[in-house]
C-alpha cells in the first residue's frame, strides 16, 4: 500500500 | 505597534475555524506588508500557509516586525464573541504579552473588548520553493468539498489524475470503488461554476482524504479552489481571500507514494 511521505522531505528550514 | 481593522469579523472567524483542525499553537506574523502564518500539522503532513495584506484591513499600522503566538482553540472562544459582521480590530504593543481584540457592531452601539494572552511558540519557517506545477485546476470550492467527503465514504484515498480529458478523483476501498471526473468548463453566467484545467504533463497522485476534508473547511471562504500538482511533490490546495488583494489561505499536502 501507498505509504505517507513526510513534508519535511520536501520543504527545508529557512 | 500593531493596529488592523477588519471590516468583517467574519473573515478572521472562517480562517481561525479552517486550520484550528490542523494547528493548535502558532505565531501570527506582523509586519508592514500584513499578517502572515505558517504552520504545519503535528505529523508533518500538511502545512497552512496564511497571508492576510495590510490592504485587506482599513487602516493597517505596523511599524516593526511582531509575532503573535497564539493559541488557536483560545483564540476560537474569544472570537466566538464576535458576530460576523462585526468590525474586528486586533492590537498589540511592540513587544506583547496580550493580543487585544475589539468587536464592533455597527448597527448597535456595542463594544466588545477582549485582551487574549499570547505564548512564545519557538517555530520554525520553511522554505517553499517556487514551483512550476505541472496541472493546476480551477474549480468551485463547493464541489471540491463534495468530492473529497463523498469519497472518503469509500476509501482514505484519493487519486488525482489530470490529464488533457480532465481532472479525475478516484477512490477504491472495502466495499467498491468510486470516481468522479470533471471536463473543462466555462460558465460565462456564473464563472464562479467554471472549471479550468491548465496542464502541461499529465499528473497523477494520492493524498489523504482526511486531511483533504480538513481543508475543505475553508470552503466558505472563496467560491473557488485551485488545485495545484505535479508528480511528487506536495499538492497545493489554495483559496482567495477578501476579493483581489492578494490575501490567500494555502494548504500544502504531502502525497502517499508508492502503491
Amino acid at each position: 500500500t501507498a505509504q505517507q511521505s513526510r513534508l519535511d522531505g520536501f520543504f527545508k528550514p529557512k | 505597534m500593531l493596529e488592523s481593522r477588519l471590516e468583517q469579523a467574519d473573515l478572521l472567524k472562517k480562517v481561525v475555524e479552517a486550520i484550528s483542525g490542523l494547528v493548535n499553537d502558532c505565531n501570527f506574523d506582523c509586519n508592514d506588508s500584513g499578517i502572515a502564518l505558517q504552520a504545519m500539522d503535528n505529523s508533518h503532513v500538511a502545512l497552512v500557509s496564511m497571508m492576510l495584506k495590510a490592504e485587506a484591513f482599513s487602516p493597517y499600522r505596523c511599524d516593526r516586525n511582531i509575532a503573535l503566538g497564539i493559541n488557536l482553540s483560545s483564540l476560537t472562544k474569544v472570537l466566538r464573541a464576535a458576530q460576523s459582521s462585526d468590525i474586528l480590530t486586533l492590537k498589540a504593543e511592540d513587544a506583547p504579552d496580550v493580543v487585544n481584540l475589539v468587536f464592533e457592531s455597527s448597527e448597535k452601539d456595542r463594544i466588545s473588548e477582549y485582551d487574549l494572552k499570547l505564548m512564545d511558540i519557538d517555530q520554525e519557517h520553511l522554505g517553499i520553493p517556487e514551483t512550476e506545477y505541472a496541472a493546476s485546476i480551477s474549480m468551485p470550492s463547493n464541489e471540491f468539498q463534495r468530492i473529497c467527503k463523498d469519497l472518503m465514504n469509500i476509501s482514505e484515498s484519493v487519486s488525482i489524475e489530470c490529464t488533457k480529458e480532465g481532472v479525475k478523483f478516484a477512490a477504491a476501498g472495502d466495499i467498491g470503488t468510486g470516481s468522479v471526473t470533471l471536463k473543462q468548463h466555462s460558465n460565462v453566467d456564473k464563472p464562479e461554476q467554471s472549471v479550468e484545467i491548465d496542464l502541461s504533463e499529465p499528473v497523477a497522485l494520492s493524498f489523504s482524504l482526511k486531511y483533504l476534508v480538513n481543508f475543505t473547511k475553508a470552503t466558505s471562504l472563496a467560491s473557488k479552489v485551485k488545485l495545484s500538482l505535479s508528480n511528487e511533490v506536495p499538492l497545493l490546495v489554495e483559496y482567495e481571500l477578501s476579493g483581489g488583494n492578494s490575501s490567500y489561505l494555502r494548504f500544502y499536502l504531502a502525497p502517499k507514494i508508492g502503491d
